[in-house]
């Protein structure tokens, strides 16, 4: 059991590495075993640092910094053993349009073995992805879910994420 | 292997049957607020297995069945269908298609169902072992598991370690 | 001091229903002290029900509709002492359109007797602001503060928040 | 009674002395991810007195003094100015400007002057009382604020009330 995590921790730690140099477009970061003698109960330790700044805590990084290092890590440990299927629910909220560009990026790249349902109000995240449903409650309480657009039907238009005006 | 459909009946905000059919690659949900994007996720977990109600946003399991409006009454039961396509051949059966279900009712009774034949939650995680189909941190991925993940006080980052181990 | 205490108690509870009620366009909203003869030392309840739904827990409801619940408590005391300032960081992240009109329309309502500065990545809230700052950095780690539009010179243009493009 | 500008010199990201121009009604404040603008939030607040290294997202208020970058050495201390319009006169001074700055060297030892003349945190902290200009909970919202507020966990919601009694 030992040997399984550490191997699977020395896996996670590289892709870490890649995929958070991708999201900041630079920069480093690595996870560290703080007890490596005792790793099943170490506590994990996170270092990140973005291009061109100097090493900082990870309280004292920024709210769309700190979310895009999670998500970094979050894909590191996805790309060990990819699920069939992931859903995000409104990671991209404290993000900017670059950030979010790069984020939907790595995702299209992963979509090809991965189904990706990413429950949004961003209209970037909207125009990017393949499909789109949107869902109402025109009765107070009851969900209604509407497809708005399927691959094989795309159909351009405004999409008001408050459908319910 | 993907997600097919996910079909919905007397859980949360869906009083009414409702399918939801999912495809491959990126799919964007939305819709106002409070309309049951979330909810979605909260089935899709739920018929995985999630024991933990504190993950479906509630404090007893019995809050997830339709509980009424202001025009309609509350429901007895509240289930769930997954159906997932087996086109490589990845689950243990012939079937070219696997469904799961789960129903709970209000007295508190609840069951699970392998293509419509009762069967015990063991069985279904059983055959989903090595699939990376379940509820793991890094498939359902939530805006405030950004916080867990990056702080020191809780154990979510050592757990998201040992799922992928 | 028990005295203050209470008539305060009373002032935010009746503004707290009042902004709810105009953030939320109807539905009902109250707060509590859970030991009436203890107040300096009683919990404080919320309950807030949407327009045509059920009551449900603060925890059940999404995550817009907790944030306009906050964004109604935070206000309702606001309005018991207006201070000359208020900076809000990135408030309107989980709302959807609709929403963010309603809190600029409460907002604007506040903003001859006090200054609001709104931390946003929102379009909509760029638009409907009457000064706008934007904040680079084009040196890595040194931030850079450029006045884009103020209320003297109104100029229109695309606000790209990628300034670093 | 408005605040009409912040002057930051060595705090976070802004080494070299930064003007932020504030006017009436109200202000967005736009840019990339990690380009400074909570920091601009973390400096009205320190320069009002505030004490807990944790709202200021640090471990100790020494992080709070720019610590290079890769091409800047740190800086030895910081300094930050509020300028507030007192044309209601209600601050208790016949100056139609109010000057409030805070210092803090590396050494540990910190300086609070009023007007330029050196004065003691208390002073400032009596001069602004009862004219609703402070750190207070409603007075700087941030989007975490919301789930502690919410929460019954935390004791956020009651010190709220009490700011405002
Ligand atoms: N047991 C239940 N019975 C009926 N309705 C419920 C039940 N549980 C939750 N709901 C409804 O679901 C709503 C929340 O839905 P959900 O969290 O999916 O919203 P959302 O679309 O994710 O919104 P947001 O964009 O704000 O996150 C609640 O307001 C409530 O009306
Ligand atoms: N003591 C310090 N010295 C130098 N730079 C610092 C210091 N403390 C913080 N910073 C810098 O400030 C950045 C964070 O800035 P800030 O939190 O204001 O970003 P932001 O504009 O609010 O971004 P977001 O949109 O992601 O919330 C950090 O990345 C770091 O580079
Ligand atoms: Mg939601
Ligand atoms: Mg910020």
């Amino acid at each position: 059991a030992k040997n399984l995590f550490l191997s699977t921790f020395e896996e996670v730690r590289k892709n870490f590495q890649q995929v958070f140099e991708e999201l900041f477009t630079g920069g480093q970061a690595d996870i560290r075993l703080l007890s490596e003698d005792d790793p099943l109960e170490s506590p994990i330790e996170i270092i990140a640092r973005p291009r061109g700044k100097k090493l900082l805590s990870i309280t004292q990084m920024s709210g769309g910094e700190r979310a895009l290092t999670a998500i970094s890590l979050l894909f590191a440990i996805y790309l060990v053993k990819p699920s069939p299927f992931c859903i995000l629910d409104e990671i991209d909220a404290p993000l900017d349009d670059a950030n979010i560009h790069r984020f939907l990026k790595i995702i299209k790249n992963f979509s090809d073995q991965t189904q990706f349902i990413i429950i949004t109000h961003n209209k970037i995240t909207m125009e990017a992805s393949d499909n789109l449903y949107g869902i109402t409650m025109e009765q107070p309480g009851i969900t209604k879910v509407v497809s708005v657009r399927f691959q094989e039907d795309v159909q351009e238009g405004v999409v008001d994420t408050s459908l319910d005006r | 292997m993907y997600l097919k459909r996910l079909e919905l009946l007397g859980f949360k905000s869906f009083p009414d049957k409702t399918v939801v059919k999912l495809t491959p690659g990126v799919t964007a949900v939305v819709g106002p607020n409070g309309c049951g994007k979330s909810n979605i996720l909260d089935a899709l977990r739920w018929v995985l297995g999630e024991q933990k109600v504190s993950l479906l946003r509630g404090s007893k399991m019995e809050e997830i069945i339709f509980n009424g409006t202001r025009d309609l009454k509350p429901l007895g039961m509240a289930e769930v269908t997954l159906v997932i396509q087996n086109n490589k051949g990845i689950l243990p059966t012939e079937y070219s298609e696997v469904q799961i279900t789960r129903r709970l009712f209000r007295s508190g009774e609840s069951e699970y169902l392998l293509n419509k034949v009762p069967c015990r939650l063991k069985d279904i995680t059983e055959m989903l072992m090595d699939t990376g189909i379940g509820a793991h941190v890094y498939s359902m991925i939530q805006q405030d598991m950004v916080d867990a993940i990056l702080s020191d006080r809780t154990d979510d980052r050592r757990f998201l370690f040992e799922e992928a181990a």
